[in-house]
């Protein structure tokens, strides 16, 4: 029985996009067998994997609908071990769409049910917001992953994505943890980042992965080649942290 | 009649709460009346000017719910001709309650227009999606800036929100206008930063402002201290270019 991560934070630009892209890449490198879904309207995992977001084709927006069987949208990547449950804008019409179905909130992880065993890790990318794309995601999931961008705004929008995963706990998934927060985009030259990842690692000791993503350019450019960083630039420090972290995920950080 | 402008993006992270703080101090400091509408949840513009988000207080949320008048939710904030009217996470609550309303997407048009008389400038930062909050902004506004960080992703979404400006232009705001793509976070060193700005130039010639707003380490430390740019430090690069971007609007580039 595989195990499904929400990659979530409210907050824009943090990092989750890039963290759902090269943390399934580098579980696939260690051969586990990976299925990422795409719930963002953006569609940024998909395109950063290399599939075209105006194919016409079916997509998580289908499979919410209940008009597709989730066998017919996951998409085979040119990535061994790697799938992907894609997106594109229509999705944005489930949010308006759900809020009147019955059991609005728990239509993702009963979909994804059928699915669970023929997967080790489900990645869940999130839209930046807390609608019910993200609550779907985070009722579907074992646990959370935060990306944390090193920066004031993110640290500010913390405790909102805590909050929320918490008041999913107690109404829609008991069993949700936190799987971890990730920092991001780590600059050691520069004071903020610094104070940043001080005071997010003093008040979270528990749950802060010791792996930090550095910013590098590098991880901004493998998205227009359609590759995760691993194929674009394995020397990089970007491919590096990555693959600490799937390390780090993989030999359990002490978390049950 | 004050020129309302809409500062939105449903990509996270591209700097549309930093331009709608420091626009709005540059308008200020060149004794414009300006008032800042916070319509995202996450609260960040209210934080960014030194107001507390969880000051027991009404805020834009009560107003679209029509519980308070415009007047009594307009905060005098420490900066000289700069008003705000604030948000907290309550406001997300609004996706959802608003969706029965009739003239859902209008509220917040017909809540302002009470004010428009009283400032030279209404400056609203939109959270980062193309939902109901968004609409009413590009409802409401005369036209729309669009922040457009340097990067792949950023280059991938544009087309999301042009069209949505399109679509709110037919069906809502016939004047609705694009007052500008203004490029965030260049940075000159970097071969991915060139390109984008390139491609934007090349693609959308007529709108991308001449001011670009480089990365500047000092603009993601002024928030923490509760001060727009220009108060937090005046001689940075930061500060110079949202001056710069405050005088081309000013001068009007050759827009209507
Ligand atoms: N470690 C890093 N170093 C440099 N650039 C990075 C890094 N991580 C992410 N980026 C870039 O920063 C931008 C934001 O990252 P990304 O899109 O993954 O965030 P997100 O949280 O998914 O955004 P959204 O909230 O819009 O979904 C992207 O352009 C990405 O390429
Ligand atoms: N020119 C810049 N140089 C350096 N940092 C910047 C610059 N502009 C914005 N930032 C920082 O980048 C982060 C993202 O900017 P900001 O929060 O304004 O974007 P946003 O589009 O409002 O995000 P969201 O989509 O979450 O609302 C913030 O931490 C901000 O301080
Ligand atoms: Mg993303
Ligand atoms: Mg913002």
């Amino acid at each position: 029985m595989g195990r499904c991560i929400a990659i979530a934070n409210q907050k824009g630009g943090v990092g989750k996009t890039t963290t759902t892209i090269n943390l399934a890449a580098a579980l696939a490198a260690a051969e586990r067998r990976v299925l990422v879904v795409d719930s963002d309207p953006q569609g940024n995992t998909t395109g950063g994997l290399g599939e075209r977001r105006d194919e016409p084709r079916p997509t998580l927006y289908d499979l919410l609908l209940g008009e597709v069987e989730v066998g017919d949208i996951v998409v085979k990547t040119g990535f061994p071990h790697l799938d992907l449950i894609p997106a594109d804008i229509g999705l944005s019409g489930a949010e308006v769409e759900l809020v009147e179905r019955e059991g609005r909130e728990t239509i993702l992880r009963q979909a994804l049910a059928a699915l669970r065993h023929e997967y080790d890790f489900i990645l869940i990318d999130c839209p930046p917001s807390l609608g019910l794309l993200t609550v779907n995601a985070l009722a579907a999931a074992d646990s959370v992953l935060i990306p944390l961008q090193c920066e004031y705004y993110a640290l500010e929008g913390l405790t909102l994505i805590t909050n929320t995963v918490e008041l999913i706990r107690r109404s829609l998934n008991p069993g949700l943890v936190v799987e971890g927060i990730l920092m991001t985009m780590f600059d050691g030259r520069n004071n903020l980042s610094n104070q940043v990842v001080a005071d997010v690692r003093a008040h979270y000791p528990e749950v802060v992965f010791a792996t930090q993503v550095p910013r590098n350019v590098r991880i901004s450019e493998a998205p227009s080649h359609g590759k995760p960083i691993l194929q674009y630039d394995i020397r990089s420090k970007g491919a590096q942290a990555y693959l600490d972290l799937a390390v780090e995920l993989l030999q359990g950080r002490g978390a049950p």
